[in-house]
């Protein structure tokens, strides 16, 4: 563990804690993807199915059961909470987010560590996480004007991988045999998804502004 | 490739 995984991390633990504080104070899901939410389900729960089966250490279980439950619980608030699902913007979010799974899952079939069932649905995670933002992106788009805890919880999200790929850096040049270009290749097109929405909070926070998403 | 040391991360 080194501090650029930890800040990673941290960083997208404050992303789910920012989110959910969204949805418990305000009852209201309102410029935020269902379709993300569950794609993000599906990928940690393609990704930590060694969950029970490869103890790491106390961290690493516990961050898993993290993310495994707050993205089922917000995605399970949005679809059956009477007062949150109310406000979800359904004829908004409308990317066909099927799509994105079946890619991935046919690219992790063809591009993994080994083919083992294990390697493959943790290649699918990886892939499926570097675009599973693009729901959310394109509903901001449309929706135009961002509350504040939507903005910070896309930056935070957005800001975790890119702690990451300095992980991968970092861990490069001290270990040896370490290599991970599934991840990284993805890591850092999953990160460039997001320039154009950190050009544009930069941009906010600067001018102390709103932050507005050209349509 | 060592498959434990593949997965430390989250």
């Amino acid at each position: 563990m080194n501090i650029f995984r930890f800040a990673g991390d941290m960083t997208h633990l404050i992303s789910v804690l920012v989110l959910l504080l969204k949805i418990y104070a305000t009852k209201s899901c309102s410029g935020i993807s269902l379709k993300t939410q569950e794609l993000y389900a599906l990928v940690f729960l393609s990704r930590y199915l060694d969950l029970f089966t490869n103890y790491i250490s106390l961290y690493n279980t516990l961050m898993k059961l993290v993310f495994i439950g707050s993205s089922l619980a917000i995605v399970w608030c949005m679809r059956m909470h009477h007062a949150v699902k109310r406000s979800y913007d359904k004829e908004v979010d409308t990317f066909r987010h099927y799509y994105l799974v079946l890619a991935c899952f046919v690219l992790a079939t063809l591009v993994n560590e080994q083919f083992t069932l294990r390697e493959v649905c943790w290649a699918f995670s990886i892939y499926l996480e570097a675009v599973a933002i693009l729901p959310q992106l394109v509903l901001l788009q449309r929706s135009g004007n961002v509350d504040n805890l939507t903005g910070q919880y896309v930056f935070f999200l957005g800001a975790y991988r890119a702690f990451y790929i300095l992980n991968w850096i970092y861990r490069y040049f001290t270990e040896q045999y370490f290599t991970r270009w599934i991840a990284c290749i993805a890591g850092i097109v999953q990160t460039a998804l997001y320039a154009d929405f950190f050009y544009y909070y930069f941009i906010s926070w600067k001018n102390n502004a709103k932050l507005q998403l050209p349509a | 490739i060592d498959a434990e040391h593949h997965h430390d991360e989250l």
